[in-house]
């Protein structure tokens, strides 16, 4: 049986997409049988995994033409499946919203792969709309990428009222995993007190703060996770342990 | 007679934010009367100009319950003033979908407005949706923020082709005043190589490139644009120089 985690936050270039695939290849690596679903239209996750947008996507697996498990494909990390995004999956949005069931689509569509994956990772785009809804009642528990920077602060208040919405109306058992900091750099003032005050608000926070560092920023034009890239940069490293704490608080092996 | 700029680009995180702040108390600095539009649910550029999204704010002015002049509230700056954006704005973009000219409600709540400024600038959401289309609608030039990275580097050709798409169907005048390159650091590869690539593609990018300066990330917990919170700062004159360049391609004061 699967854990369904939602990477989310509506605030812009906070770390969701390097989060979901450093955490989905991590977790690959440990023996992890893992699906990645690229919810986001920019189809970060889906180039950064090195994959094109190319043929079915989750735009038509969401509109009913396509079953989930025809739309994976593989990745170069043999445990690591991935359900690629592709610029259609904007129109999804508006298309939806007549559609019945419009909240649950992902959710549905997701049933009949959940038994293939131990663990199926969403990566969100920076909003709070129906592909965010639909990841989020598709989804068991939610992680947060922070960064740690002023302006990601304000949004938390909004996110964590979604969450209560989603919860309270269309997924009961929808559970914060937990918060991960992302961008840390304790050299600069903003980076510890907005460190500070994160861990202070929010007690399921991860341990792992992971640091700024550029080989990060580069792995994507690789299409390489930073295990393949560069697996002893402080990013990585970092990634790790966040893998690590994850998979302890999930009791996965 | 009022020249209105959208500030788009669907990546988040790629400073859209801080360089409509920063573009617009700069030109307020120099004698230019500027109206800031948040067309963001998020209400980032509302709170780093130090306001609170009580009152009205867009949401009532799209939904058609505020005249446009209404929802207008001072700043410190004394020729800068500011349409806020409220959380409830994140509604607008579903609530809007069924109504009548849904893509020009912005466009005709600013009619009212526009001779009283010489410069509108309109802070966009990370998406295409339908905020976005209303900022474009609405605005004669777009500027197109992109962080010196490789994914913001991605999402360029889909900006590309929806800017095209409402020239085609909504808004034949509208014209890509230039490329903006944000949080550029010299000293790394991808930084220099993600520039290079982004001035090879897109000809009207600024000459001025904004420099990466942890002074403008601490500038929002204050409620105060760059100018005023650290005028010395690397970033500061880098955008006071981008303001410079900006108001000569546009022929004002
Ligand atoms: N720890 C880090 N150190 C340095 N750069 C990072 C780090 N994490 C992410 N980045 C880079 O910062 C940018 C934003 O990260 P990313 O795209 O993962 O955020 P996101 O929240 O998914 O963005 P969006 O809101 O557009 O989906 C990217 O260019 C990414 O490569
Ligand atoms: N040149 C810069 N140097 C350092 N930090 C910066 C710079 N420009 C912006 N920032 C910081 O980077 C983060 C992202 O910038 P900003 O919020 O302006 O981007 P945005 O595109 O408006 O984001 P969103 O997509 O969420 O609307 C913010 O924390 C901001 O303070
Ligand atoms: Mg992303
Ligand atoms: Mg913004």
């Amino acid at each position: 049986m699967s854990v369904v985690i939602a990477f989310a936050n509506q605030k812009g270039g906070v770390g969701k997409t390097t989060t979901t695939v450093s955490v989905a290849a991590g977790a690959a690596e440990r023996g992890v049988r893992v699906l990645l679903v690229d919810a986001d239209p920019q189809a970060n996750s889906t180039s950064a995994l090195g994959c094109r947008p190319d043929g079915g996507s989750l735009y038509e697996v969401l509109a009913g033409r396509r079953r989930g498990a025809d739309a994976v494909v593989a990745t170069a990390s043999p445990l690591l499946s991935l359900l690629p995004a592709s610029g259609d999956l904007a129109g999804a949005a508006v298309e939806l919203v007549a559609q019945t069931s419009r909240e649950h689509r992902l959710r549905l569509a997701l049933e009949g792969v959940r038994a293939d994956y131990d663990l199926i990772l969403i990566d969100c785009p920076p909003s709070l709309g129906l592909l965010t809804v639909n990841a989020l009642v598709a989804a068991d528990q939610v992680i947060v990428p922070v960064q740690c920077e002023y302006l990601a602060l304000e949004g938390l208040g909004q996110l964590a009222r979604t969450i209560e919405l989603v919860r309270a109306n269309l997924n009961p058992g929808l559970e914060l995993l937990g918060v991960v900091l992302t961008m840390f750099d304790a050299r600069t003032k903003l980076g510890r007190q907005v460190q500070q005050e994160v861990r202070r608000h929010f007690d399921s926070t991860f341990e792992t703060a992971i640091p700024r560092s550029v080989r990060l920023a580069e792995a994507p034009s690789h299409g390489q996770p930073i295990q393949i890239y560069d697996r002893r940069s402080p990013g990585a490293l970092a990634y790790e342990s966040l893998v690590d704490e994850l998979l302890g608080r999930l009791r996965l092996p």
